[in-house]
């Protein structure tokens, strides 16, 4: 599903975007 | 921007294609839907993070306020501005897969219907069909015109249609492409093409480059690659708060910009002003559907009668209300700091606005390009 999909890339825009 | 390591890469990129081609078989819906989700959640996490980067701009004390926006503003956007560019390549899937085919559905930031709307208005092609007629005509043709404007420039020159019309709307297009990206810098005739030189300023523009920035400058209804979405949240929630005149009494990080304008007076006609030279709005006229969350002062559009209605207004204010206005006449007129310093930190803000989508005719990015250049 979509929230499973998210919740797999968000770690790694959290990781790259964040400071 | 920290890199990203192969092995998630490769994850993230299949997480995307199956999402995707799983999606699009179970619901039977045009392919071109699918990955619009994850376009809109990205657009929100964009907007989330530009909104929390505005919001750590504020010092507790006012006064160290014009000496600390650009330190601190800066840094961030550059931070920013780097994980947009691997996040763009992170997610190049749906940039293949959802951005490309919306721009060929016509729904880029700079569609073939904004050239159609000149082309049907010009006398020099008289139909006699009602211009909704020769629109609806034409739009149906539209899809096949549309090749890959991004990879090639403009490949339309491929069409081998026998009807005249699409030549001349190509060749409109074309000149259409070639005018709005030559106002964010990009000139098709320099012999210079290639990356800049380390100097703060660059008299030079790649196609990219200005194609990106065109994006950014878009409405937020139209699909843009993920880099450029990125900046365009930026501009929006980050930017033009920055930019605009506070109402009466200045409250830090809390503008809302009312755009309905009845009965606001003034204080609306200055905010709807300086929002026309923010957005690149008015080459790309062409009524595309903007969504209703966060698009602020770019859906200040179609309120012409503000162009002349209110610059006298303007001129009455003793100085810039804005906070960025203020930062950079500071910056420019008051720091004490050397001049390569200051030109260093100008051409930086300077670039930060045309990244993330302010055109050229806005007083501030005049202004800082004339002491950078100057």
């Amino acid at each position: 599903s979509f929230q499973t999909l998210w919740a797999y890339i968000l770690p790694a825009l959290d990781k790259i975007m964040l400071p | 921007a920290p890199a990203i390591d192969m092995q998630l890469y490769a994850g993230i990129h299949s997480a995307c294609y199956n999402y995707i081609t799983t999606q699009s078989t179970d619901t039977h819906k045009p392919d071109a839907n699918s990955g619009s989700d994850i376009y809109n959640q990205l657009d929100k996490y964009f907007s989330e993070l530009a909104r929390s980067i505005l919001s750590g701009l504020d010092t507790p004390d006012n006064s160290a306020e014009e000496t600390e926006l650009l330190a601190r503003l800066l840094p961030a956007f550059q931070r920013f501005s780097s994980g947009a560019q691997t996040v763009n390549r992170l997610l190049n899937y749906v940039n293949r897969h959802y951005v490309r085919r919306a721009i060929d559905e016509d729904k880029g930031w700079l569609g073939m219907h904004d050239v159609m709307a000149d082309f049907v208005r010009s006398p020099s092609a008289p139909s006699p069909l009602s211009i909704e007629e020769e629109k609806a005509a034409r739009m149906a043709s539209i899809a096949k015109l549309l090749g890959s404007p991004r990879s090639t420039g403009i490949n339309l020159t491929t069409v081998t249609d026998d009807s005249p019309s699409r030549e001349t709307l190509a060749q409109k297009y074309r000149e259409r492409k070639v005018a709005v990206l030559a106002t964010w810098g990009y000139d098709p005739n320099a012999s210079d093409s290639g990356s800049s030189s380390g100097t703060a300023f660059r008299s030079t523009t790649t196609l990219a480059e200005a194609e990106a920035a065109a994006e950014a400058a878009s409405e937020s209804g139209r699909v843009i690659l993920i880099g450029s979405l990125a900046h365009r949240r930026f501009r929006f929630d980050c930017v033009e708060p920055l930019l605009a005149i506070p109402k009466g009494v200045k409250k830090k990080g809390k503008k809302k910009k009312k755009n309905g304008g009845q009965g606001q007076g003034t204080e609306v006609a200055e905010d709807e002003k300086l929002a026309e030279g923010l957005a690149g709005v008015s080459l790309q006229a062409g009524g595309a559907s903007s969504q209703a969350a966060g698009s602020s002062s770019s859906q200040a559009g179609g309120s012409s009668s503000q162009i002349g209605g209110s610059s006298t207004q303007q001129q009455d204010l003793p100085g810039p209300k804005g906070r960025l206005a203020r930062a950079v006449k500071h910056l420019l007129e008051v720091d004490e700091r050397p001049e390569t310093e200051r030109i260093r930190i100008a051409g930086e803000l300077a670039d930060m606005l045309r990244k993330v989508g302010v055109k050229i005719d806005h007083p501030l990015r005049k202004k800082l390009e004339s002491f950078v250049v100057g």
